[in-house]
């Protein structure tokens, strides 16, 4: 009996078609498929380890520290979120904010969209859902004077939390990466000791631009984590594990709904076995 | 790029005379990586390949090309007769006012090519108007009559109440206004949510839209089958809009889109301003998938 356990190629194929399907991408495929053959090898397994090794494997390559949003109770915190037009933004700030504020953390709302008709006014509405103050200028001001003053305020109350909506845009837009990083260099100078987050917000039904849009945004911004939103349609957002793959970055929120409380942190377990059911 | 793998490949079978079973296999396996990369459907990319390899074996290696550029142009050719070829303009009826109504996922564009379709339909020297019909999302209403403003088009709206209600009244506020052109602007929903895909249902029951457009973000993935398949299950929707195409996705959901609905692509959208729709030209899809 030769000690060579050789996988089932209609299993792999299988797997490799709901990877492919789950918008995993060809190149990351193959490297997760490769591995399985690998590690099959190595391991000898009997058919019935293969899944549960995938699903290990697969964890192991989301899981990473720094999963979570932790708020430093001695300090401003800052959480910018960025991203391309229409992933929810808006609207995961607003949850954000009632996460927040629930567990008692004092939170300003920042309308950095000055630019998209009705955008002030629709995280207006996400600020009273939230019941927190909202930092607003006209529509057509400068996106960056808003920053400026939701710093100065913040740190004028003492606020625990400031939120950063800013306006959707194509990373292949230079003029608009610009701006962003005008922003981000806005809060390096005027809140050097605060802690900052930014996120990307990504859209869980996006395919392959996905990755070019974490580059871009990471290289632009520095970004320290993604949202990924609308998890509560049919996409299964695969598009993250080459994104941890090549960038790093952890997966810290998860959108799935509408609603204030359709929030959730991230949880490599449930992601996985979302993507095989 | 998928040309230079190309080339590549069919170097090692160039002056063999005849593209065959055998030589193709490389280059298959090349043109799938591509496609796939470029988001097009799983399901699609088997069947399209299926179809581009039974053209290919057999002609013979034009002399005046490389082989590698005469394969490109067979798959490019495919494509395009895939995505191209209907009916891609947006039909009036013959009773007035005619309904255009814009369904689709949250935040794939409706709100924005709704204003653009009507500022186009203006241009053409017609007597549009806007209905908000979108009651859910926060300040939905108020984007629109932004947008409405922005191009001097009158919004239609009663604020948050039944969209049913206020498709209804639409049509008689647009008879008694002399507008011959209404475009419903619907919340965003997901295919899978019944109770707001049976809203749809009923709207279009109400208001017998002379085109149901599917508005589609072109950077969306494998789920654009699964998404397009069911909206159209639903509503028999009557053409599809690409949005957010001045990114650089490569968009092959369009070609999914089409291959499993059959439903034309009708308009590109390329920007967030309302002068930025354009015509659908399927060779400049087909390109862009190519890589
Ligand atoms: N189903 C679902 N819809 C969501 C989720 N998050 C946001 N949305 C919806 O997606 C649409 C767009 O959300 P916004 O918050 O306006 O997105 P945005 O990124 O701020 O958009 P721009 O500012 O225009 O770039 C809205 O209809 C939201 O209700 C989610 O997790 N699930
Ligand atoms: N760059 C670019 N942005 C676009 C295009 N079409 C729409 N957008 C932007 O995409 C975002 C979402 O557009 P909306 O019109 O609000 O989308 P929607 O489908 O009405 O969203 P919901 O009503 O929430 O489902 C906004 O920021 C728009 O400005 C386009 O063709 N190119
Ligand atoms: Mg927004
Ligand atoms: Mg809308």
């Amino acid at each position: 009996m030769h000690g060579k356990t050789k996988i089932d190629e209609d299993l792999l194929e299988e797997i490799e078609e709901i990877l492919l399907e789950s918008d995993v991408g060809i190149q990351m495929t193959d490297k997760i498929v490769g591995k399985l053959r690998e590690l099959a090898k190595e391991n000898r397994f009997l058919p019935e380890e293969v899944m549960p090794s995938l699903f290990d494997y697969l964890k192991s390559e989301l899981s990473m520290e720094e999963e979570r949003i932790i708020v430093d109770e001695d300090r401003l915190n800052i959480i910018l979120m960025v991203g391309v037009n229409g992933t929810g933004k808006t609207t995961t700030t607003g949850k954000i904010a009632a996460k927040l504020s629930i567990s008692d953390y004092s939170v300003i709302l920042a309308a950095a969209d000055t630019f998209r008709a009705a955008a002030i006014e629709q995280l207006e509405v996400w600020s009273q859902r939230a019941n927190v103050p909202l930092i607003k200028h006209q529509e057509n001001s400068d996106s960056a004077a808003v920053v400026y003053d939701a710093i100065k305020a913040a740190n004028a109350r003492k606020t625990n939390v400031l939120l950063i909506d800013t306006a959707g845009r194509l990373h292949n837009k230079a003029h608009l990466m610009d701006e962003l990083k005008k922003i981000r260099r806005i809060i390096d100078s005027e809140a050097p000791n605060a802690k900052l987050e930014v996120l990307l917000v990504l859209d869980a039904t996006t395919g392959q631009n996905g990755l070019s849009q974490a580059m871009v945004f990471k290289e632009a911004v520095n970004l320290t984590g993604i949202v990924l939103t609308k998890l509560d349609g049919t996409a299964k957002g695969g598009v993250i594990f080459a994104i941890k793959n090549s960038l790093n970055l952890p997966i810290k929120l998860v959108g799935v709904g509408e609603g204030l409380e359709d929030l959730r942190d991230f949880q490599p377990q449930i992601f996985i076995d979302a993507l095989f059911s | 790029n998928l040309s230079d793998k190309l080339q590549d490949v069919f170097k090692k079978i160039s002056g063999k005379g005849k593209i065959s079973e055998e030589n193709i296999t490389e280059a298959i396996r090349e043109v799938r990586r591509a496609l796939l990369e470029a988001d097009v459907n799983l399901k699609v990319v088997k069947d399209f390949i299926n179809n581009v390899k039974e053209q290919a074996i057999g002609q013979e290696v034009i002399k005046s090309i490389s082989p590698g550029q005469q394969f490109i142009k067979i798959i490019s050719d495919a494509m395009i007769e895939l995505m191209g070829g209907e009916n891609q303009t947006l039909a009036t009826s013959e009773k007035s006012p005619t309904v255009y109504m814009m369904v689709g996922l949250q935040g794939s564009g409706k709100t924005t090519t709704s204003a653009k379709l009507a500022l186009n339909l203006r241009k053409q020297g017609k007597r549009p108007m806007l209905v908000a019909a979108d009651i859910y999302r926060p300040a939905a209403i108020k984007q629109l009559e932004v947008l409405g403003k922005q191009i001097n088009i009158p919004v239609f709206s009663l604020g948050q109440i039944s969209p049913v209600e206020i498709v209804t009244k639409s049509l008689v506020f647009a008879k008694e206004n002399g507008h011959d052109y209404i475009i419903l602007d619907t919340a965003g929903r997901l295919h899978i949510d019944v109770e707001l895909m049976d809203e749809l249902v009923k709207i279009k029951q109400v208001v017998n839209p002379t085109e149901i457009l599917l508005v589609v973000d072109s950077m969306i993935g494998q789920d654009a089958v699964k998404m397009s398949e069911s909206f159209n299950e639903y509503l028999n929707i009557t053409g599809v809009i690409a949005t957010k195409l001045d990114g650089d996705t490569r968009g092959g959901a369009a070609l999914s889109i089409k291959a499993v609905t059959g439903k034309p692509i009708k308009f590109m959208a390329m920007g967030e301003k309302l002068d930025a729709l354009e015509p659908f030209h399927p060779e400049r899809i087909a390109s862009r998938i190519l890589g």
